[in-house]
């Protein structure tokens, strides 16, 4: 469902490149749980965001759920982002002046979804991570883990076909986020939905199956572990 | 060094009260290197902020350095923090139009600092947590963890008395965490530099010597362990 080929990206810092890409082949089937580890630097949130559309690359090709990214029009592209695609980013980039339950409903409000289940699904995935009775807290009165955990609702409650998290449980303390990921692990397992995580966290790790290892924006490894 | 008695912050959302900190006393020695961990949402940045004086408690008293936080006018309070406290915010908190080694100056430019001396003490603070060659970069330009690393320096830079630190590893892999512990164990026993680090991860807590537990606005536990 998440395909990528020779997948190459290029800042340029002044006139010096930097290649934060080094031509990455990447195949991610439905229905996949993969996490997404390296050094601080190695590309992580680069692949993610060329992965979800956000970024062009320099080179290479990405397809998701069979359309190659390239071929699609300006508001094709936001609209497969939209209906397909759920990110959560490492900054969480929540709209300071709605609330914790506006910002979960603001892309159900763009994919069209009516006021009364909007509500409904905002304040279940809200339940979901922990958040009950913050519901009308605005960002800024939110603690750092509890505006990750609306990030993470937000991505969840649009029902995408493919959440690419990058770094969702980095200011959560075990416990938290220990039900984050069995949260993801059932809406996986029960909906079918494909998750790429990048994390440094070893406990989100152990929770996939699919173990891709990025250094200096090249795939070291990729291996796929045993249920256990 | 650090002091506070019967600590308690109040928010109100709405007419709805939120107590953030429920009545916390603590003393930390100069020179201690102290871990506060708990749930996410228990207090630890609201406990850093009112320590840091950024913030004002609802009830009860801090002392840095034997001076009590309310009793000082606004100039002196700001003159202290710029002084004496480093601080890593949770969300860096760093200045987009500015480069890395910008941000890391404007502290010392602030403290009177000379341009060649800052210049110096920059470029040193960069190279120790990582990202030599980064610095003309500026923060959109940096991945999550180069700008972690650079809210690091830049409190360091500083020379302070006092580091509060929160969760300043949360998007650093093993390998660059343990160097950045590294580096704050070698201040803190050189230079006598205190550091109070809010933290989830345990890599952090096993490389302190103190370690305060927060839940729900109160402390938990506060033990010492033995050198190992
Ligand atoms: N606009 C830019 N200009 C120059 N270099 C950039 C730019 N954006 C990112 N980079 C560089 O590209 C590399 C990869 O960045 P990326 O954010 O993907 O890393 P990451 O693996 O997500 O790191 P972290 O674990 O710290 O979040 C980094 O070295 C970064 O400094
Ligand atoms: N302005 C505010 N209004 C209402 N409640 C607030 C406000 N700021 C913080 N809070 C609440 O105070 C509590 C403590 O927040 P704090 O940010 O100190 O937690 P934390 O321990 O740092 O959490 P984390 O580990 O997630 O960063 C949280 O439940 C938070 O929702
Ligand atoms: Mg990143
Ligand atoms: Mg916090």
């Amino acid at each position: 469902i998440v395909e990528c080929r020779n997948l190459k990206k290029r800042y340029f810092q002044g006139s010096v490149p930097v290649d934060a890409l080094r031509g990455v082949d990447l195949q991610v089937e439905k229905g996949d749980f993969v996490s997404l580890s390296g050094p601080s630097g190695s590309g992580k949130s680069t692949l993610l965001n060329v992965l979800g559309g956000l970024d062009n690359p320099s080179e290479g090709s990405v397809k998701i759920a069979g359309q190659d990214l390239s071929q699609l029009s300006k508001g094709d592209l936001a609209d497969l982002r939209l209906q397909r695609i759920g990110f959560v980013f490492q900054a969480y980039n929540l709209i300071p002046v709605l609330s914790a339950e506006e910002n979960v409903e603001f892309i159900l409000q763009l994919q069209g979804v009516g006021a009364a289940e909007r509500r409904q699904r905002a304040r279940m995935l809200l339940a979901q991570v922990g958040l009950t009775g913050m519901e009308s807290r605005r960002p800024a009165q939110l603690s750092g883990g509890q505006q990750q955990r609306v990030a993470v609702a937000r991505a969840l409650a649009a029902k995408p076909s493919v959440v690419l998290a990058d770094e969702p449980t980095a200011n959560l303390d075990s416990a938290t986020a220990e039900s984050l990921l069995s949260l993801m692990a059932e809406l996986n397992q029960e909906s079918g939905i494909t998750f790429i995580v990048a994390t440094h966290d070893p406990r989100v790790i152990a929770h996939t199956r699919r173990r891709i290892v990025l250094t200096d924006g090249q795939i070291d490894q990729d291996v796929r572990v045993s249920e256990d």
